[in-house]
């Protein structure tokens, strides 16, 4: 009996070293396919190291692009706040395995009250413009629940968990937020609005680094909406509790906008630029301005060349110049289910020669020459 | 505003840019849900002079994905920074598509803003000569505090992937 115990143990030490070392095998093969920092599989950018993790985590279990995506964001909106979350909306470009590319687009929309005089009190300099006549429709979940059921391979539900434990338990203080909280500006505005009940202590301090930053309440919600689906943010008690305290606050947002949200699948716009493809989400986006430099610049040959001796001031202006006639098509971008216009051009070689064409190597125009229609810019 | 690049071993590829607008978009926490709500109407300020229920507002955003011909070369790509979004990637892609820098170098590179009323401003650490040298090609030169330009990009080449997140953002990738 002690002996085939004995044998026994020993056939099982000898599949588990067995198993390490094929282990270890397959690290090391997939580690000097790629040195360095890469990646042999998949990988994940995100705005964090635990937020890209948690993505990484849900390729590695089988998850699709979308959904490692998906879990992704629902961490951001933890782990950076400032930034993103369930109030707010997203534009996801999709490529499948087989190369086709969609857009899904849930930014906010304009609610059916909203204020008439609103644009009168826009701001005339740059800063944080607050207050909830502000608040547009948020379509961020609508668009996850989309890009799950077109391309999601795990089950909704777990895509939330990591982040509901997250929310619950809480995590240290990120750097970069505390960065935030602690600024001259934006610390009086934290400290003197309902946002305190996230961020500061009971003294009404703001949390700085080295404190743990908890979301109990949004835990609940998250798993609210992990069990009964996105839609019970837009239809369901989530939906009221939301809509009861943005009216609280003064906001026009009612049950009837967030149930009557949609969701916009378009096929990307693409542009051919040199030898590649460029992806890139229809107006409202500002994808067509990306393609427009881009296209200017490309006509220019660039080479790593460029960068050497004084090529590199001249590529700096003409890029700069590139950026000036792009800034005078800005007004254009605007949404085309309202403003139907054609912006096709934005997007063609032949504007961008043109384009090129007015662009002197030594010298800038005046703004005028660039049809700049003065505005401010943004900041979010 | 927060993006995402995701490169899958499929092959498939998302390029996510999300947003509340603002830091901390209106300022309005629901108490009941834990949702903090977006000022994202603040984005016609500017650039409409008449809006419609249902409208969305104009934006930045650009969730971009970028393929080579020949389907051996991916890159996805995609920032945050309001306005500077459009200069951040533009300038992203090109120090990497076509100026020779790795995709780390590309995106850490200091960044030149147009703004709205077409003043040059550089990211602080720039190289001061070329500054100078803009100046006398005619560019009005303005000194902007802030620059929250951030970039995240996968890129796929001969089956290897580099993945980076924006150092501004204290941003790191993860993959395997």
């Amino acid at each position: 009996m002690g002996k085939e115990r004995r044998r026994l143990v020993c056939v099982c030490c000898g599949l588990v070293v067995a198993v390490v070392a094929v282990l270890l095998i397959i690290v090391c093969v997939s580690r000097s396919k790629c040195p360095g920092e890469r990646f042999s599989h998949a990988a994940v950018a995100a705005d964090s190291l635990r937020c890209s993790n948690i993505g990484r985590d849900i390729l590695l279990e089988g998850g699709s692009a979308v959904d490692a995506a998906i879990s992704a964001l629902l961490c951001t909106a933890l782990v950076n706040p400032q930034s993103m979350g369930l109030g707010g909306g997203a534009i996801f470009t999709i490529m499948d395995s087989s190369g086709k590319v969609k857009v899904i687009s849930s930014r906010e929309t304009v609610p059916k009250n909203f204020r008439q005089d609103l644009l009168q009190h826009c701001p005339k300099t740059v800063k944080l413009t607050t207050g909830p006549q502000w608040i547009g429709v948020p379509g961020e979940l609508r668009g996850y629940a989309r890009a799950h059921a077109l391309y999601g391979k795990l089950p909704w539900a777990r895509l939330f968990e990591p982040i509901i434990k997250l929310a619950r338990d809480g995590f240290p203080m990120p750097e970069y937020l505390a960065q935030f909280l602690q600024h001259k500006f934006i610390k009086p505005m934290v400290q003197n609005s309902s946002l305190c009940e996230l961020f500061c202590h009971k003294n009404k301090t703001v949390l700085g680094v080295g404190d743990t930053l908890r979301y109990p309440k949004l835990a609940d919600t998250l798993e609210i909406i992990a069990k009964q689906g996105a839609e019970a943010f837009y239809t369901g008690q989530v939906a009221q509790d939301l809509i009861r305290d943005v009216q609280e606050a003064g906001g026009q947002l009612s049950l009837e906008d967030l149930e009557s949200f949609e969701v916009r699948v378009d096929e990307a716009r693409t542009v051919l630029l040199g030898e590649y493809k460029m992806h890139i989400p229809p107006l409202p986006a500002g994808g067509a301005m990306i393609s427009l430099i881009l296209n200017i610049m490309h006509g220019f040959g660039l080479s790593p060349a460029s960068l050497q001796g004084n090529q590199t001031a001249l590529t700096l202006h003409r890029y700069i110049e590139a950026a000036k006639f792009a800034n005078g098509q800005r007004m254009k971008i605007k949404d085309p289910h309202y403003s139907p216009q054609n912006v096709d051009n934005m997007m063609d070689s032949s504007f961008a020669d043109e384009v090129r064409a007015m662009i002197r190597d030594h010298s800038t125009h005046p703004a005028s020459f660039y049809n700049i229609t003065p505005s401010t810019d943004r900041f979010g | 505003t927060t993006h995402i690049s995701v490169l899958a071993a499929d092959g498939s590829a998302v390029s996510v840019t999300s947003t509340i607008n603002h830091i901390f978009g209106s300022f309005v926490l629901s108490r009941r849900t834990g949702i903090i709500l977006n000022n994202e109407l603040e984005d016609f300020c500017g650039r409409a002079n008449s809006i419609s229920a249902g409208e969305q507002p104009p934006s930045s955003m650009a969730p971009t994905i970028l393929q080579s011909k020949d389907r051996k070369k991916i890159l996805v790509i995609g920032g945050s920074g309001g306005s500077m979004i459009t200069t951040a990637i533009a300038q992203s892609v090109m120090n990497h598509l076509w100026l020779g820098k790795s995709l780390k170098g590309a995106i850490s590179e200091k960044v030149v803003f147009v703004d709205a009323q077409n003043s040059v401003n550089f990211e602080p650490g720039f190289q001061q000569s070329l500054i100078e040298e803009m100046r006398t090609r005619g560019h009005i030169i303005k000194g902007r505090e802030f620059f929250l330009n951030v970039v995240n990009a996968v890129e796929k080449e001969h089956g290897c992937i580099s993945a980076f997140s924006d150092y501004r953002k204290k941003g790191m990738a993860a993959g395997y």
